[in-house]
């Protein structure tokens, strides 16, 4: 679906075509919406919406060195995990689901909706501020990043991570595979997410 | 706090039903 304007509603289906469709295995795709804070007078990248798909396969996850979280860290996380689903759907509400495990990369993407980065800081912010994409493709390149989040979502078992920016902000993807650059996938992003281009009108 | 933007809360809520589906799929007792 391509259209001329912004429009917050098909962000959603937009990150689900972009990752569903896709040869390779993204775990989830953000989109990170460039907004300005008026009190600073500093443009800024926010949430704007984040599809999460998930592993393929947990086992073989684990098999890539990622450490499960502690039995602490896990209660903390199903913790917090009940406070939002009560948050979301009432204080009486139960579901079961929130007592599973809650895995490092469904955290990771979790404590995303919670960030945001100014104009040239963090991967988001410097992919944004240089107009040219970040891929880091493979461990090592992540976890000697600059940037924190890079370094973070190592730690969370993600092994690429790339963001993309476009004109209202800045597509991120991340995956527990090793994804080498790619032209059809940056193409992709700009089709999809090339908001307020005349030429796509 | 209970104030959550309104994006946030639409990401999460999406989220948590996944996260729902996928987790009733793959449970044996989940139907």
């Amino acid at each position: 679906p391509v259209t001329a304007a912004f429009n917050q509603e098909t962000l959603q289906q937009r990150l689900q075509t972009l990752i569903d469709g896709a040869q390779e295995s993204w775990t989830y795709a953000i989109f990170w919406q460039s907004s300005v804070d008026d009190f600073a007078a500093q443009a800024f990248l926010g949430w704007g919406d984040g599809y999460y798909k998930g592993e393929e396969d947990k086992a073989k996850r684990s098999k890539k060195g990622s450490s499960p979280a502690s039995i602490a860290e896990q209660e903390h996380r199903k913790k917090v995990l009940r406070e939002l689903n009560s948050l979301i759907s009432g204080p009486a509400s139960t579901d079961d689901a929130v007592d599973e495990e809650v895995t490092d990369t469904e955290w990771f993407f979790l404590v995303s909706m919670t960030q945001s980065f100014m104009t040239g800081s963090g991967l988001p912010g410097q992919a944004f501020y240089t107009s040219n994409p970040v891929w880091l493709a493979g461990p090592e390149r992540l976890a000697s990043s600059v940037c924190e989040r890079a370094r973070q979502a190592q730690g969370f078992g993600l092994q690429t991570m790339v963001c993309i920016p476009s004109a209202n902000g800045v597509v991120e993807l991340g995956s527990t595979e090793v994804i080498f650059q790619s032209t059809d996938l940056m193409n992709k992003v700009r089709v999809l997410f090339n908001f307020n281009n005349p030429d796509l009108g | 706090d209970g104030d959550l933007p309104l994006q946030r809360r639409k990401s999460l809520q999406r989220f948590l039903e996944k996260r729902r589906s996928r987790l009733v799929m793959v449970s044996p007792y989940g139907s």
